[in-house]
């Protein structure tokens, strides 16, 4: 389903090399619930990014569904990431001179949802992570955990086969943690796959088997 | 030392007035350990950019040393930010286009320090947040966890009177938040005022007084 082999990313910095990603491998099944932990600058969002066809390798190879990524178009690219992914960024990447409920439509409007259609989708998936009054803010008129909510939101409108979260609850306290990771079991319950990259135990306990990544190689990979 | 009296912060967005602080006060000793806690929204970050003079309340009064903060103009304002207080802001707010030592050492050269001088410092201060091998490095070539770092390293670097932090650990995985925390514990040791807000009962734990804050207004205030 979802094959990583030998995967390299090293960027030049002046005249050093930096090994984000030293030699990764990794299989994931359709299905399957993964944390992936590990110390800060470990590698983690650079591998969230490749997975998520945002970044290509320096080296190695990623076949997604038996399509090996490394040979798609732009194209063929933003197809899989529009139809297959949802990606909630550690940064929450949204866009700032719009809605909360635009920003979550977007997805949507990518994928050629009607209006009404897509207006009622993004609506309730606000209201999921209990934004239902905060959706006519602006990013810049939201607390740090209502911008991560709304990245999360729009990972998650058009129910994405793979949900992709790089540390979904950093800025959320625990009532509220709790009941994000209440809607991504309930994806994966419904035979989605989810990857989360997350600091805190309490969260990787959701998922049912846990990578570590040290210095841009995993040095764990422990099932259920 | 530092005295807030009936603080009201209030917007409006569209038609709704959204009440972000809504009579709060409080008041802090100089050298106190403060944590601010508080569900998503509840008003943690517009508080502390009230303390931290980055903002003016709606209504109320803030007295930081005997004087009216709300009476005080930029330039006053601005010389107390830098002089007095090192903020660690909840999305970062370093600047893109310049290195992570040249960042450290913004508040330096506002404080017209000398050059060999506030280099050596801003260096000092990236060595004890672990970032010595990353000081040429550019925000987008640094990860979460690493930026958070460098807006550490840029509040602690002109050893601040009052720190301001806002969920400086949200990124960071539990050995270097642990790190941080020796840092801040060590700032207040020294005699200086520590206030972080944070969503981690064991952040909070290294405070002597603990905030909570419910709907823009202090539900509890607890000392050991
Ligand atoms: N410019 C603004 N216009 C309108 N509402 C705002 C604005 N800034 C903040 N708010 C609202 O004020 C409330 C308090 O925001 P604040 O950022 O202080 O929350 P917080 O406690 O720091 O939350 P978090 O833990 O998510 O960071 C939120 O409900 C937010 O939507
Ligand atoms: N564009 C870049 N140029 C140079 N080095 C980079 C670049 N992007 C990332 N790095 C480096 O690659 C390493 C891995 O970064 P990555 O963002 O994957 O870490 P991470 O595990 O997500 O960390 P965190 O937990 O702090 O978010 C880091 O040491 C970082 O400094
Ligand atoms: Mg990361
Ligand atoms: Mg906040």
């Amino acid at each position: 389903f979802l094959s990583i082999r030998d995967i390299r990313k090293i960027y030049r910095v002046g005249n050093e090399e930096v090994r984000a990603l030293d030699g990764v491998d990794l299989v994931v099944s359709r299905g399957e619930y993964l944390a992936i932990m590990g110390a800060s600058g470990s590698g983690k969002s650079t591998l969230m990014n490749l997975l998520g066809c945002l970044d290509t390798p320096t080296s190695g190879s990623y076949r997604l569904n038996g399509v090996a990524v490394e040979g798609l178009n732009d194209e063929e690219l933003a197809a899989i990431r529009n139809e297959e992914i949802g990606f909630v960024f550690q940064t929450f990447n949204l866009l700032a001179r719009t809605t909360a409920l635009r920003n979550v439509e977007l997805p949507l409007i990518y994928g050629g949802v009607g209006r009404t259609e897509r207006r009622g989708k993004a609506e309730r998936a606000l209201e999921r992570v209990g934004l239902a009054d905060r959706m006519k803010h602006r990013p810049n008129e939201l607390s740090g955990g209502q911008r991560q909510r709304v990245a999360i939101a729009r990972a998650l409108v058009n129910e994405p086969s793979i949900l992709l979260a790089d540390e979904p609850t950093g800025n959320l306290d625990s009532t509220t943690s709790a009941e994000i990771m209440e809607l991504f079991d309930a994806l994966n319950d419904a035979g989605n796959t989810v990857i989360v990259v997350t600091h805190e135990d309490d969260i990787a306990a959701h998922a049912h088997r846990v990578v570590t990544l040290c210095d841009g190689k995993i040095v764990s990979d422990v099932g259920k």
